[in-house]
């Protein structure tokens, strides 16, 4: 996945079983971005796998304040690599579950 | 606690804590 500045891991064990999982993401590097975000916490959320897209989120991060409508971009695709990332693992590993 | 937490009007909660130091890339 392509470096974008902001990182996104797993909150929490993924046993491949819940739809929703625990998520942290905060930002590495704030040059790549267009808006100064809010500050350099970082911030934890549930994501629903097959409910939500990181669209969502993201635009739900600008609503909230904590990044620039600018960024809304960079953090949804940061968000959608992580997802990918996640559920590419899920099919590797728990095949039989998915 | 240093921990605060922001809820979206779609009802998403966001907890916000301090990144370790450990993973913020040198600047």
């Amino acid at each position: 996945a392509e470096d974008t500045g902001v990182r996104v891991e797993l909150a929490e064990e993924d046993h491949g079983r819940k739809s929703s999982i625990a998520l942290r993401l905060w930002v590495e590097d704030p040059k790549k971005l267009k808006g100064k975000p809010k500050d350099n916490g970082a911030i934890e959320f549930t994501f629903d796998l097959e409910k939500e897209t990181p669209d969502d989120v993201a635009q739900e991060m600008v609503d909230s304040g904590f990044f620039h409508e600018s960024d809304v971009k960079i953090v949804a695709k940061s968000i959608r690599d992580r997802v990918a990332l996640i559920q590419w693992r899920r099919e590797r590993i728990w095949p039989m579950i998915q | 606690s240093s921990f605060t937490q922001v809820v979206h009007s779609a009802g998403r909660r966001f907890i916000v804590s301090p990144v370790p130091e450990s993973r913020l890339r040198e600047q």
